[in-house]
């Protein structure tokens, strides 16, 4: 008899098995579809095509999984104490926010209640709160230049008022200040009027 | 520096620079990145006007100024490792397309992945010293994802020992291929090889298009730009139309498949391996869409922090919009696909790195699992970074549709990953296709292994939901 395997919305790792089973179970099924339809018509490229939207679904459940996979191996690799805190937050998050969008998958799949899914909710709410304070730190480890990341409103200083008006007054438009067009076009037309 | 961000940075419970140490691979690599980035940083010649406010032409000729000073510039310092070249150009690119990229990219890539040794000694040294500038003209006017639908022809006469190119139909014309309009003198065309009366499918071949030193079209050949896109303002996405062109036999790519000189084909070992190139581009596609969405959110957390609206609580004063859950619920979890993608895009370049290794040796056993993994990850990573990016775009309110946010440009130049190097839904049905294989074979009692070893114990899996 399998092991029967319970789902910990708090642990990234418990998660991975979530994604996992929410994609061999999307495999399944996507497989099932298309030998039904095999069996309905002769033709495999009639029933692939038949089969299409099940297989997209198949595929990205599969390269989900791969990716909050991928994201929980990272965990393990980070030795401080205080990075691994906040960084098994945005773990958490991001394998939860995946959760509550796609949560029929997961329902159908017998994968988590519906008292689980309400958790997940709720969890996910309370790690939006948890990252807050980090926010502004987490995207500053990204480590962009001024230069590289070409944005006034993403200015490393924030002084963003500023500079977006310095940079409106470089745009061409402002190169003189009446444009050519108001003596060609319209006082031309006013003196008409 | 702004009050609110300093408080914001005062107030995180870890040190940034150590997660940035995490992403670059270790603290020695930060440090060689910081000192790569400040040689542009600090070079009065890479300084430009914004590009927002350029004509098109204008773009293109300072992108292909920036293009040029970057190749000499990188010999001068002696800059050679591939992440090292990487740091270099993405610092003067920032968020634009670079001309000459696909040279460095596709190009070269296939030369040195698909040519015979004879032919790499003649071909890789002007590739290197940048005489002949090339691109990868795959895609016709009419087809791209789907390789077997291409129509240009490469027909084999042994009489002379040269392939004729042609471009039978309008549909068939190569469209889009970056820097193909005015900036290459050559490129690798993907065709349709016809010998001894025969299709042979799709081969590639290196076919000169401008004359070397005068950069006038080859008679036979016609070459140009396609016009204004979504974005992309600085490459000159081109065209090329073949009529009957001549190239010597040697100008097919024949490190796996050859055509004799009576005109004999001789088949691949596998073929996948024409593969390579995209496997290669898609793996660094995932790495992209991590950097083009965290960029997109830097811009939008770190503005929703400065940025002050409304009123939480009567008579207070205005809080900054990163106080409201709802823009909390917009921007977090996409931040937090930033960072997952970014350690998804490290996995794929390595993965990609060994696997093209075991391919060398003659082991092509890990191929499929690669090709599928590349194929969907580039669908699932694109697509997710391309809503994620507009996300933060209309987090920003009105100023994020100025081009002074950064996020229009971010957009338009990453955008085009969703339907380049294989639209989106075709690479998730290439996925899905490697995914029933192993089903089957685990149906039929075989183990598969990798990233779909999950599907092994089918039968056994079973999860009890729990009462919370």
């Amino acid at each position: 008899a399998a092991r029967p395997t319970t789902v910990h919305i708090n642990d990234p790792a418990s998660l991975v098995e979530a994604y996992k089973l929410r994609a061999s179970r999307l495999v399944e099924a996507a497989a099932k579809n298309l030998k039904a339809e095999l069996n309905r018509r002769k033709s495999q490229e009639d029933a692939w095509n038949r089969t299409s939207v099940d297989l997209v679904r198949a595929s990205e459940a599969h390269c989900h999984y791969v990716v909050v996979k991928l994201f929980t191996t990272q965990l393990s690799e980070i030795n401080d104490a205080a990075v691994h805190a906040v960084m098994n937050n945005l773990c958490l998050l991001y394998a939860l926010y995946g959760i509550s969008k796609h949560t029929g998958d997961f329902l159908q799949a017998g994968i988590l209640t519906d008292a689980q899914v309400t958790q997940v909710y709720q969890r996910v709410k309370e790690l939006l709160t948890a990252i807050r304070p980090n926010a502004v730190a987490l995207v500053d480890a990204f480590d962009f230049h001024d230069n590289h990341l070409g944005s006034v409103l993403g200015r490393y200083d924030g002084n963003i008022y500023e500079n977006m008006f310095e940079w409106a007054k470089k745009s061409p438009l402002n190169k003189t200040e009446v444009h050519e067009s108001f003596h060609k076009h319209l006082k031309p037309m006013q003196a008409k009027l | 520096m702004n009050k609110d961000l300093r408080r914001e940075r005062d107030s995180a419970s870890f040190n940034p620079e150590l997660l940035t140490h995490i992403l670059d691979g270790g603290a020695e690599r930060t440090r060689r990145r910081r000192e790569i980035e400040a040689l542009v940083l600090n070079d009065p010649d890479f300084q430009h006007e914004d590009l927002n406010f350029l004509s098109r032409s204008q773009r293109y000729e300072e992108a292909i100024r920036k293009s040029a000073l970057m190749v000499v510039k990188l010999r001068e310092y002696g800059i050679a490792d591939p992440d090292e070249i990487y740091w270099f150009k993405r610092t003067c690119q920032g968020s634009f397309a670079e001309p000459i990229g696909l040279h460095f990219s596709m190009f070269t890539n296939t030369l040195q992945n698909q040519c015979s040794l004879a032919q790499q000694d003649k071909w890789l040294p002007p590739t290197y010293g940048l005489q002949i500038i090339g691109t990868y003209a795959q895609t016709e006017m009419g087809h791209g994802t789907h390789l077997r639908g291409l129509e240009t022809t490469a027909t084999y006469d042994p009489t002379t020992q040269e392939f004729i190119l042609n471009s039978p139909t309008v549909t068939s014309i190569k469209w889009w291929p970056g820097g193909l309009g005015k900036t290459s003198n050559h490129a690798i065309v993907l065709a349709q090889l016809y010998t001894q009366g025969q299709c042979k499918g799709l081969h590639a071949f290196i076919v000169p298009i401008r004359q070397l030193g005068t950069h006038e079209p080859l008679p036979g050949i016609t070459v140009g730009d396609i016009g204004p896109k979504f974005g992309y303002d600085e490459m000159d996405n081109g065209y090329l139309k073949m009529d009957n062109f001549r190239i010597p036999r040697e100008n097919m790519l024949m490190k796996y498949a050859k055509v004799e000189p009576d005109g004999t084909y001789v088949k691949p070992v596998s073929d996948k391996l024409t593969y390579g190139t995209m496997v290669f581009i898609r793996s660094l596609i995932v790495g992209d869409s991590a950097r083009s969405l965290s960029r997109a959110c830097t811009i939008a957390i770190r503005y929703s922090s400065v940025r002050h609206q409304s009123e939480l609580k009567p008579g207070d004063p205005e809080p900054q919009i990163l106080d409201y859950q709802t823009q909390q619920y917009k921007l977090f979890p996409l931040l937090a696909t930033a960072y997952a993608f970014h350690f998804v895009g490290a996995y794929m370049k390595k993965t990609y790195h060994r696997i093209t290794g075991d391919i060398n040796q003659g082991d092509l056993s890990q191929l499929p699992e690669l090709h599928a993994l590349t194929a969907g990850l580039k669908a699932f990573t694109s697509w997710t970074a391309n809503a994620g990016i507009e996300e933060c775009r209309m987090a920003c309110g009105g100023h994020g549709y100025s081009r002074c946010s950064g996020l229009p440009d971010i957009y338009v130049t990453f955008t085009p990953s969703c339907t380049y190097e294989g639209e989106n839904t075709v690479m998730m049905l290439q996925t899905a296709r490697f995914l029933i294989k192993s089903y089957t074979q685990v149906s039929s009692g075989q183990l598969v292994s990798g990233m779909v070893s999950y599907l092994n114990d089918l039968s056994g899996q079973h999860i009890q939901p729990q009462q919370v």
